[in-house]
């Protein structure tokens, strides 16, 4: 029997699964669940679309767990969701953007691994598709996004950990969130994506130095949510482009999105800066992401006020 | 299978200031597993860059024979990776 869910501690998949339901349940008004794919375990890919089920409004979509060791983000896309509808009604920003907007959140995208991470080694960060020829288990997801996908030599190895997969969108979970996002392009007006460790937030790229044409603007955009985060505990983040801030980096979600045309992208790296790294106690889950809140918010303050 | 177990494996903090220091780390991914967590990869480091990276205790001293021989300035983050497993839950139960 799965124990309780809790916002102040890391839930196993099951735990997740159950809490969608009871979202489901608690705001069938805001709160819809779709089935976006399965893993190359069958286990289901859940994305929760939150805010008002009428018309087509602007929406953002947001993912978490894309690699599995990193606990905390998942953690952060139950809080949103959480917090989201808890404060509906009650907190005026939150109204305005649940009444204007909607959110696709994909609270774990690498379930396979999540369950791999919690069972069999914390320390896991792949998916868990087979590989030809090899015995080594697994696809960097992060790695296998149709940009840029083949320039990096050294992600083509399938025992590294940062494996690209046999080919652009070879495994389920990258295509069916491609899928998802492709099907949504109208309306999808910014995409987030969550990481741990190192706090900053990242813009794109990462496959290149150079900017994109709205530099300016995602970088204003990351200034202003790095400040707006630090608010609440001084937490420092620091942003950037992918490629200058940390390295270069291909096929990449976030790349991938905004060469699609999205082009309002963002990457956290959460908490901390190395002392837990992806073992970031649970005491910490509720101030980050308490924190994260404010960045996420204003980003999509901005989001609904400058985007047509 | 039985779960893995981190048992005094630790995690390493190394500031790389030269190419040499870079190449010394590059040398010792030839003999050891390092599991990188910042930046993601061997092929990511680069001068100036901190890196910090998992492996286990056997391994550990010749790491830290290796960084002290080259004058490479490191720290330990983690000492005994499987207790940090253990803390990370320090939230009771509602």
């Amino acid at each position: 029997i799965a124990g309780r869910h809790s916002y102040a501690k890391y839930n196993d998949w099951d735990k997740i699964v159950s809490w969608t339901e009871k979202m489901l349940e608690k705001h069938p008004e805001m709160v819809s669940r779709i089935k976006i794919g399965s893993t190359v375990e069958d286990n289901p890919l859940y994305v929760l679309k939150i805010g008002k089920k009428d018309g087509e409004r602007k929406a953002i979509f947001m993912d978490c767990g894309i690699h599995a060791r990193e606990w905390i983000s998942p953690a952060f896309c139950q809080w949103f969701v959480y917090q989201a509808t808890k404060s509906y009604g009650k907190n005026k920003i939150m109204t305005k953007l649940l009444d204007r907007m909607n959110f696709y959140v994909l609270p774990v995208f690498n379930v396979d691994g999540y369950i791999w991470s919690w069972t069999q080694d914390r320390m896991w960060r792949k998916n868990r598709s087979r590989n030809q020829n090899s015995t080594c288990i697994g696809t960097d997801l992060n790695r296998n996004f149709d940009v840029s996908w083949d320039s990096s030599p050294n992600t083509n190895k399938p025992c590294l950990n940062v494996y690209r997969g046999p080919a652009p969108e070879s495994e389920k979970e990258t295509k069916a969130v491609t899928n998802f996002i492709r099907s949504h392009l109208n309306s999808i007006k910014a995409y987030i994506t969550f990481h741990s460790y190192s706090q900053m937030l990242l813009i794109p790229y990462g496959y290149t130095f150079k900017l994109p044409p709205n530099h300016q603007d995602l970088l204003k955009v990351a200034r202003i949510a790095t400040d707006a985060l630090s608010t609440r505990y001084e937490t420092r983040y620091i942003y950037g482009p992918i490629a200058s801030t940390i390295y270069k980096t291909s096929g990449s979600s976030l790349d991938w999105v905004y060469d699609l045309g999205i082009k309002h992208t963002f990457a956290f790296e959460l908490r901390d800066k190395g002392k837990s790294g992806f073992l970031l106690p649970e005491s910490r889950i509720k101030p980050t992401c308490k924190e994260t809140m404010l960045s996420v918010k204003f980003i999509a303050k901005y989001i609904l006020k400058n985007t047509s | 299978i039985a779960p893995v177990h981190f048992d005094r494996e630790k995690v390493f903090r190394v500031k790389l200031q030269n190419e040499k220091h870079a190449s010394v780390l590059k040398n010792l991914t030839q003999s050891i597993e390092l599991d990188f967590w910042y930046p993601d990869a061997i092929h990511d480091i680069a001068v100036n860059m901190t890196v910090d990276f998992r492996v286990s205790e056997k391994e550990s001293q010749t790491i830290q024979s290796t960084l002290e021989q080259h004058k490479i300035h490191y720290e330990i983050l983690i000492h005994d990776l499987q207790e940090e497993i253990e803390k990370q839950f320090d939230v009771k139960d509602e």
